[in-house]
């Protein structure tokens, strides 16, 4: 909210880290470099 | 733009953990957004969104219950790599705290790519980058912001309350800086392509030791909307190997030790550029500033022998990041036997790209602090910062707020300084002098 001070302050909220976003960033992972890698000439190449 | 699409593209909002709430429209619809200062564009659910199953779990943004809507309809589309965010712009008043942000251009999603979003804790993003990589060059909220006059001066700040349970996250502070959240004054450095919070750093220390691979520079960008810290395989493998981190065991990289080891560390020792070796030994083509792969697919497996001549984009990589982490032995004084030992070793810690790496919850207080170098001040990170717990209890499990990124030049190499940092360091984006400013966090 607006204060004296003149700052616009937005309060943020924490998420805690969990399996299913963990689960689902690992998707995200695994599709994105499939993905990505030719696109971007991202290195996994080592990865053996 | 598909020049500059490739970092967005990249990010992996699954892991991001602070989310604050707008409101788009009269009277204002709300929305959780991501404050992502690592992409430029606004986006929400649309209710005209029927086919991604995502957008029922999330709050959608109804236009005909908006009376300051203006109709857009312009098609638009922004690329998360496991697939993209489709819809439409539209035009409406956004309210950020107390402010009104009068018409605002933004994405209305009505396909959001299944299990990326689907999950997700937030409804939608709202960019704080630059104009320059903001897709349909729309005009970002931030800089209507400023040209409507509602700040006092061109600057936000965030503080994320890294101590918090979840639940109280932070701050995001709109027109300056609140004295509360740091200690200190700011490290500012230049921004160094607008676009991107981008700015150059310099090297990266594992304890007091050099890593060596950012000594001559490297780029990074501050993204509040990433979670971890993305850098170079070659030093993630580093740092890994001090905190014992899991990794993946790399053949490839054995191979280079087993075959090219002595090879490359006789030619360090013999003053060659480094930058060089590895055409010379015959696993990069040398392009006039580094090594480049000669582009020829391997053939080595575990069945397979390595030395049949056949050479990989890996093996030239590995050679790459060998030279780097020799170096580095070299200027310790180790022996050539420890150093090709150490060097193997290695080769059992690489990361693997944008993943994660787990480490032992015990041995959290023993392992080294990593610092980065910015502005020529030295900003640590204490292990108990940059290691993450997941669960509790004996379910308890830990992994390493570092994650590897390997984004060739000449964009790269590039760091990422997710909120693993930033959580650490308040941060400061000063739009008016186009510099971004580090603090520790209270």
């Amino acid at each position: 909210s607006a204060a004296a001070d003149g700052l616009i302050r937005i309060g943020l909220r924490k998420k805690a880290l969990d399996e299913n976003s963990r689960l689902a960033g690992r998707l995200l992972e695994k599709e994105g470099k499939a993905l990505m890698g030719p696109r971007y000439g991202l290195r996994g190449g080592l990865e053996s | 733009n598909d020049e500059d699409a490739d970092i967005i593209s990249l990010k992996n909002y699954m892991n991001a953990q602070y989310f604050g709430e707008i409101g788009i429209g009269t009277p204002a619809q709300k929305f959780t957004v991501i404050f992502d200062t690592g992409s430029s564009n606004l986006w929400v659910p649309s209710s005209k969104c029927y086919f991604s199953i995502a957008c029922y779990f999330h709050s959608k943004y109804k236009s005909s219950q908006s009376s300051t809507y203006e109709k857009n309809g312009k098609t638009a589309e922004i690329h998360y790599g496991t697939g993209s965010i489709s819809g439409f712009f539209s035009g409406d008043h956004v309210a950020l705290g107390d402010l009104v942000v009068k018409d605002q251009d933004f994405i209305e999603a009505t396909r959001e790519p299944g299990v990326t979003f689907l999950a997700a804790k937030f409804d939608g993003i709202l960019g704080l980058g630059f104009k320059e990589i903001s897709v349909g060059d729309v005009t970002p909220v931030w800089y209507n912001l400023v040209k409507q006059g509602l700040i006092k001066e061109p600057v936000f700040s965030f503080w994320f309350n890294r101590n918090a349970e979840e639940g109280e996250g932070g701050e995001i502070v709109f027109g300056g800086v609140d004295p509360n959240h740091y200690e200190g004054d700011h490290v500012y450095v230049p921004v160094t392509q607008k676009g991107y919070w981008q700015f150059n750093m310099g090297d990266v220390l594992i304890g007091d030791e050099s890593t060596g691979f950012c000594a001559g520079g490297c780029a990074a960008i501050a993204d509040s909307g990433t979670s971890l810290i993305a850098g170079p395989t070659t030093v993630i493998t580093e740092i890994n190997q001090k905190i014992g981190a899991s990794g993946v065991v790399s053949q490839e990289c054995k191979a280079v030790v087993a075959q090219y080891g002595q090879q490359i560390l006789a030619k360090l020792m013999s003053q060659t550029q480094p930058s060089k070796i590895c055409s010379q030994v015959g696993l990069c083509t040398f392009d006039g500033t580094h090594g480049v792969s000669i582009g020829i697919e391997s053939v080595i497996n575990e069945n397979e022998d390595a030395s049949a001549g056949l050479h990989s984009d890996g093996m030239c990589h590995a050679c790459e990041m060998a030279v780097v982490w020799m170096q580095n032995q070299l200027r310790l004084n180790q022996t050539q036997e420890s150093i090709l030992n150490y060097i193997n070793e290695l080769c059992e810690r690489l990361p693997s790209p944008m993943g994660e790496s787990s480490v032992d919850c015990a041995s959290v207080a023993s392992m080294p602090s990593v610092s980065f170098t910015i502005g020529d001040k030295t900003f640590e990170l204490k292990p108990e910062q940059y290691i993450l717990k997941v669960g509790q209890g004996t379910a308890a499990q830990c992994i390493s707020g570092f994650t590897a990124l390997d984004v060739p030049p000449p964009r790269g190499p590039l760091w990422i300084l997710g909120d693993v940092f930033m959580g650490v360091y308040h941060t400061v984006f000063d739009y008016g002098n186009l510099r971004v400013g580090f603090a520790p966090a209270t």
